[in-house]
């Protein structure tokens, strides 16, 4: 670690004669659960330059998307939820694949589907758009306002049956359960579903020494959601009130580039949301999803019976 | 074996030609990166460049750094800057212009936007393979994000979670509005 370019102010901060048992040192509690911190400035993990996070999730709760300038890796410690990783630049491979009420009534959208297949179906989205070009790439706003209103957004303008036919699409979702290890590079975002039963408790450490993150040895959470007005992570954050990314931009910046109204973009930044970054999910959590794998899961599949198992 | 690798390593490339444009929009303005991939001498220095031009009230869309610290040099005309830090405060929203420098931290988000006045940069990043995440538009993270989580994060109707979502069909630049509509809005938000 030194050798990748540690401050001289800490290289001789590794007092490794005594070792102590650490306990969580704060604990910030959320609407649908807590998080609790170790102090990253205590010497031993400022010394291996890292800093550690037990996430507790209630049932039905949803830990936010959040990102990190660090690399991050956890364990769920226990129970079992539903993870959400977002890769810049991906698509959208997850979509409902139920037939789409309406489609047979005209739906404005179908004549674009007609000539150019949907664009969000199969395998090839950057290859249809290398040979047709997507009608408002390349056009700025006027080419898109003119597509708008020959054919309109296939989720606008349709009442309710063209709501009820669009079904949302997303990255990959996974599964999440006891023995669990998962990982997250520096600026993708990540979330958590508590679909189990049972507090969802998982242990996250951040590599904060680690080259990827070019900032100081701070542990820093950038939140796209939420507002935690108790702060967290130590550090510069401890004693802030957290807010989401949006909160720092213009109301009208974010109407501007979600092309959404004003009023729309204020609750973007949640100013009057007390919930914290851990909120309770309203209904029943309807995201797209594989199925469990029930022979996995079972006692059967990890002590088959029959010597012909494989 | 240097003579055929190191001595003969190309070391410049040239990001200000149009015709090189990686994001090209005749009426809103030009982007154009050069990473280890481009040119393979910056993986050894660990740096990289992306080359901006932004037309008259034309909007970079909001966005951060993953893995690199960027910094910003304005070459030409006139732009506005806002950079939001981790707490969600903003950090930075000024005017800038040619000569003048800004310094974006890894993971702050930033919006880069030109009122009437063309706006031009070079950014120079502290990674030969920077990455970049839109918070808006075809290829940003709401888009990857589901619906229940965008509308439960925000406490909004799932219709207007479906507007967030899909409503900003670009990827990389949009138009902003000009000064007489910016005007026009905060007369309608005051009202």
């Amino acid at each position: 670690r030194q050798s990748l370019g540690v401050p001289p102010q800490l290289q001789n901060e590794c007092n490794l004669d005594n070792l102590d048992v650490l306990q969580a040192t704060e604990t910030i509690k959320s609407e649908a659960g807590q998080i609790e911190y170790w102090d990253h400035n205590h010497p031993q993990l400022r010394c291996v330059g890292v800093s550690v996070a037990r996430y507790v999730i209630e049932q039905g709760g949803l830990y936010l998307p959040t990102f990190f300038t660090s690399p991050k890796i956890s364990y769920v410690v226990q129970g079992t939820g539903i993870s959400g990783r977002v890769v810049p630049g991906c698509a959208e491979t997850f979509m409902d694949s139920q037939p789409m009420q309406g489609q047979q009534q005209g739906q404005p959208w179908q004549g674009r589907q007609g000539q150019q297949g949907q664009p969000w179906e199969g395998q090839g989205q950057q290859g249809q758009q290398g040979r047709q070009g997507q009608p408002w790439e390349g056009q700025g706003q006027q080419g898109q306002q003119g597509r708008q209103g020959q054919q309109g957004q296939p989720w606008e303008g349709q009442g309710q049956q063209g709501q009820q036919g669009f079904r949302d699409m997303h990255q990959k979702v996974e599964h999440v359960r006891r023995g669990d290890v998962f990982a997250n590079t520096p600026g993708s975002a990540h979330w958590i579903y508590n679909s189990g039963e049972q507090p969802l408790v998982i242990i996250a450490l951040l590599d904060i020494a680690n080259y990827q993150n070019q900032l100081d040895r701070n542990p820093r959470v950038f939140h796209l959601a939420g507002n935690n007005q108790q702060g967290g992570f130590g550090g510069s954050q401890q004693q802030q009130e957290q807010k989401n990314l949006w909160s720092g931009f213009d109301a009208q910046v974010i109407a501007q580039a979600l092309k959404i109204d004003v009023q729309l973009a204020q609750q973007l930044q949640n100013q009057q949301d007390s919930r914290g970054n851990i909120v309770r999910v309203k209904g029943p959590f309807q995201v797209v999803r594989p199925p469990l794998r029930q022979p996995y899961e079972s006692e059967e599949w990890r002590h088959p019976r029959s010597p012909q198992g494989n | 074996g240097l003579e055929e690798t190191i001595c003969s390593m190309r070391s410049h490339e040239n990001i200000d030609d149009p015709a090189r444009a990686d994001v090209y929009k005749p009426s809103l303005g030009r982007v154009t990166s050069v990473n280890s991939y481009t040119l393979p001498i910056l993986e050894y220095v660990r740096l990289s460049a992306t080359r901006g031009v932004l037309q008259g009230n034309a909007m970079v869309l909001p966005k951060y750094n993953m893995n690199a610290n960027e910094i910003l040099y304005c070459t030409g005309g006139q732009g506005r800057i806002q950079v939001v830090n981790d707490n969600g405060q903003n950090v930075l929203d000024q005017q800038v212009q040619k000569g003048q420098l800004v310094v974006i931290p890894q993971g702050f988000a930033y919006v880069v936007q030109s009122h009437g006045n063309k706006f031009e940069w070079i950014s120079f990043k502290t990674n030969e393979n920077a990455m970049i995440s839109t918070l808006a538009g075809r290829t940003s993270l709401l888009r990857a994000l589901p619906l229940e989580v965008i509308s439960n994060g925000f406490q909004i109707s799932p219709e207007e979670a479906r507007k967030i979502k899909f409503n900003t069909l670009e990827t990389t630049l949009t138009r902003a509005a000009g000064r007489q509509q910016q005007q026009l809005i905060e007369e309608i938000v005051e009202a």
